[in-house]
């Protein structure tokens, strides 16, 4: 339950970042 | 108020403190009555070892735990953070549990970023299309007197 | 229910529960290794009085009654500890938020007014792109018109020279030129009519 809470919790923290980051590429791709 | 890292160290010190309180060397001697009765000198010189190294052992392991987790510097980043906070009275976002609604918020300031910039780009194009479009039809006017003029001449040749 | 902490265990890599457990393992754990050693420190003790009758068995007696009596002592204490812990060091405030979810605090955008925004996007995008192609059009017209227009003022240049060189030779109306001529032709003609019937 740790390990699930610990997990859960670092996508949390990281992934919206990465996520951020391909959607930024594709508006800048969009307005090139 | 003490920060949390002092706080930390406060109730874990003050646990060992009473813990050694608890293991005194009366209780100590109780529980070995038999090897107290030989040798009390003995009896008492294992006590304080013991008392030494069980203080020395937790304190060693504390601080590894501590080092480990880097709780000194996590400890104070929250209090940074409780601070920053001090004003707000109102409970702050929590995730909701639905991980996709909650990443959207993370795209909405360069989303409305996009927003803005293809709102100028199309006043842009607007405004050049205008400007194209008065030439187009200057353009057709004038061909259309061109025409009107060379008919004019052909049927006066005529 | 169990309180997982989670919002916690985002700041610290950890769930707080975690590190408190490490703290009642690290009492636990080195309480039982010095008894152990304090045992063997009294074990040896014994091995050198001449005629001793304390046994091995009656001290290890000992041990455990001391062990047990710390250890109620200890959890006692412990609880105490825990909740400190949990409530006051390893817990975050509700009024307060990570930095990593400051984004929230900023844009509280719901799950429909973020439709709202693409929605309007994808409208701007479509606008952009028939501007885009209507700027093509135009230009690609006006193109056209510049090749036409060439070709329409050569027409009429022609024209303009044609009547340029009727002037440089005198006539200044072609048309009455031409007037002139034919009647001047159709005269001659009626005057050879004359003259050959006379002659006949």
């Amino acid at each position: 339950f740790e390990e699930l809470v610990v997990e859960t919790t670092k996508k949390r923290k990281q992934w919206p970042k990465k996520i951020l980051k391909h959607a930024v590429q594709t508006y800048k791709a969009e307005q090139e | 108020p003490p920060t949390r890292a002092q706080l930390f160290d406060t109730v874990v010190d003050t646990v060992l403190e009473k813990l050694v309180a608890a293991g005194s060397y009366e209780r100590f001697a109780s529980c070995y009555r038999c090897f107290y009765k030989l040798q009390p000198e003995v009896t008492k010189s294992i006590h304080e070892q013991f008392i030494f190294q069980l203080q020395a052992s937790i304190k060693e392991e504390i601080q590894e735990v501590k080092e480990e987790g880097k709780l000194e510097m996590l400890f104070d980043a929250l209090d940074r953070l409780v601070e920053e906070a001090k004003d707000q009275q109102e409970p702050a976002w929590r995730p909701s549990g639905t991980p996709e609604e909650d990443a959207l918020s993370a795209m909405v300031p360069y989303l409305l970023k996009h927003h803005s910039y293809l709102q100028r780009v199309l006043k842009e194009k607007v405004e050049d299309n205008k400007q194209l479009a008065e030439a187009v039809l200057a353009g057709r006017g004038r061909i259309k007197e061109l025409q009107q003029l060379i008919q004019a001449r052909r049927e006066a040749w005529q | 229910s169990v309180s997982p902490m989670a919002y916690e265990a985002q700041f610290f890599g950890f769930t707080p529960q975690t590190c408190v457990l490490r703290v009642y393992i690290a009492f636990q754990d080195y309480l039982f290794e010095i008894m152990q050693v304090v045992e063997n420190v009294i074990l040896k003790k014994l091995e050198a009085v001449p005629g001793c009758k304390v046994s091995p068995l009656r001290i290890r007696k000992c041990t455990e009654k001391f062990f047990v009596f710390m250890k109620e002592q200890f959890n006692k204490l412990f609880s105490n500890l825990e909740t400190v812990l949990l409530q006051l060091v390893l817990s975050i405030p509700p009024n307060v938020l990570l930095p990593e979810d400051k984004v929230h605090e900023q844009y509280p955008y719901s799950k429909e007014q973020f439709q709202v925004l693409q929605g309007e996007v994808q409208e701007l995008q479509r606008q952009c792109r028939a501007e885009a192609a209507a700027g093509q059009a135009l230009r690609a017209e006006l193109e056209e018109q510049k090749v036409v227009q060439a070709e329409l003022e050569k027409i009429l240049q022609w024209f303009a020279g044609l009547e340029s060189i009727c002037r440089e030779h005198g006539t200044s109306s072609v048309k009455e030129s031409f007037t002139f001529l034919t009647q001047n032709s159709k005269k001659l003609q009626d005057v050879l009519k004359d003259v050959e019937k006379k002659s006949r």
